[in-house]
């Protein structure tokens, strides 16, 4: 289960909090797997009590401040939701996966999730292997809206290494053909960091999404199979 | 391959945080987990200049636990409006426990309205744990009432936050909490967040 509150000293009317919050949630809470599951009780709550003296509430009407604060609270809960995914059950790596150049919003948010949901990519990543394969195979199984966010001959993939080691690229698909000078070693070296991130480009569009998720390991099977008891 | 546990509390869990101003937290122990650890936790709004504002997302499944029901009832009643305290517990979720746990899920924000001598509805509830177990509400109750009659449980200093912040841990290995100062670049206007979440396992949430 999720939980989480978010307070803050800022006067902020009701219904831009919710808005706030809502935006928030969309890019941050919403967009992390540790296995794919949901719960009865997920809830994340946000209290804005204005101790903090202000001329006049934050407010919709006032686009400059209402943006500035959303954004921040928007960044904020992206912290905190990512420290549940590092957290993931017996989970070893933490895994950023972007989908970018989207026909739309929704397409791009669904490969991210559904990749970040496949046990077997889960597994591959515990392994440290190289699986591309069931990278793609978890993108053309997406219950995408729109058939045209996707066009196989612009589908690019990519393993991106985030140490600041170079090249930070590891392409793996590059319009739609495999790379078969794929360096093993490098992509060896990429999957042994504990921080990655799949690059999914579809070539489609503009729009983009980021999903934050972890490997699947042996642990989370130990710990969850003696839950209740 | 043979992997090296990784020490997760101490890469991240702070040692210490700026928090908002005008909040109260506290925690206790009160039974519900069986291994004695902190299991109860609130926070509470004493700001009484401005009316405090609040919002919630909750999960789209077709199985609402209780509070979630409770919470909700209780945001639309007042429109998000002089919301000043949340309470949480961990160690049973009190879902799947029909009009029982809808029942224990008010009376949890009973409990704390009654405390903060409030008429109106002005708490939000929050579980966590096992499925389909009822909550022990003498448990819950009597830790309700030791958290605000002892002085020192409820406070504002690092420590208390912390310690809320384990309290609602289940499975998690570190407790999850984040501070921050922001500035308003129109009006220099300083203000602070802060965020305390828990969640290991269960977790793809789809929250409206």
């Amino acid at each position: 289960t999720l939980l989480g509150f978010i307070l803050t000293d800022l006067q902020i009317t009701p219904r831009a909090l919710k808005k706030m919050l809502s935006n928030a949630t969309m890019r941050s809470f919403n967009c992390i797997s540790v296995d794919g599951d949901m719960s009865t009780n997920d809830t994340i709550t946000m209290i804005a009590n204005g101790a903090v003296e202000t001329n006049k509430p934050v407010d919709i009407e006032n686009a400059q401040v209402f943006n500035e604060v959303q954004e921040n609270v928007t960044s904020f809960a992206q912290q905190l939701a990512q420290l549940v995914v590092r957290d993931g059950e017996g989970s070893t790596k933490f895994v950023t996966v972007k989908v970018l150049n989207s026909l739309n919003f929704n397409d791009a948010k669904t490969i991210a999730e559904t990749i970040s949901n496949s046990n077997l990519v889960k597994t591959a990543l515990y392994g440290e292997d190289a699986n591309w394969g069931r990278i793609l195979c978890a993108i053309g199984y997406s219950k995408l809206n729109d058939i045209k966010s996707l066009k196989p001959e612009k589908l690019n993939v990519s393993f991106v290494a985030t140490d600041g080691s170079e090249p930070k690229e590891l392409k793996l698909l590059i319009n739609g053909v495999p790379n078969l000078d794929l360096d093993e070693k490098r992509a060896s070296q990429i999957l042994a960091l504990p921080d990655l991130e799949i690059l999914v480009d579809l070539g489609t569009g503009s729009e983009k999404c980021q999903f934050w998720t972890c490997d699947l390991s042996h642990e989370y099977v130990t710990i969850n199979g003696d839950y209740r008891s | 391959k043979e992997k090296i546990p990784i020490n997760k509390y101490s890469l991240y869990v702070p040692k210490c945080g700026v928090f908002p101003k005008g909040f109260k937290v506290g925690s206790i122990a009160s039974g519900v987990k069986k291994n004695g650890n902190l299991d109860l936790g609130i926070i509470v709004n004493t700001n009484t200049k401005t009316p405090s504002s609040a919002s919630a997302v909750f999960t789209t499944n077709r199985f609402k636990a209780a509070p979630v029901l409770q919470s909700q009832r209780v945001l639309q009643e007042t429109k998000g409006s002089n919301i000043n305290s949340i309470v949480v517990n961990s160690g049973c979720a009190n879902s799947i426990t029909g009009e029982i746990g809808l029942k224990d899920a008010k009376s949890m924000c009973d409990i704390v309205n009654k405390q903060l001598k409030s008429d109106k509805p002005s708490t939000l509830v929050m579980s966590t744990g096992v499925i389909g177990q009822k909550l022990q509400m003498d448990k819950i109750e009597k830790g309700l009432v030791e958290i605000f009659e002892n002085k020192k449980i409820l406070g504002d200093d690092f420590e208390h936050w912390l310690n809320v912040a384990k309290s609602i841990c289940t499975t998690d290995t570190f407790p999850k909490l984040v501070t921050n100062k922001f500035r308003l670049s129109s009006t220099g206007q300083e203000y602070t967040l802060t965020g305390i979440a828990k969640g290991a396992g269960m977790i793809c949430p789809n929250m409206a």
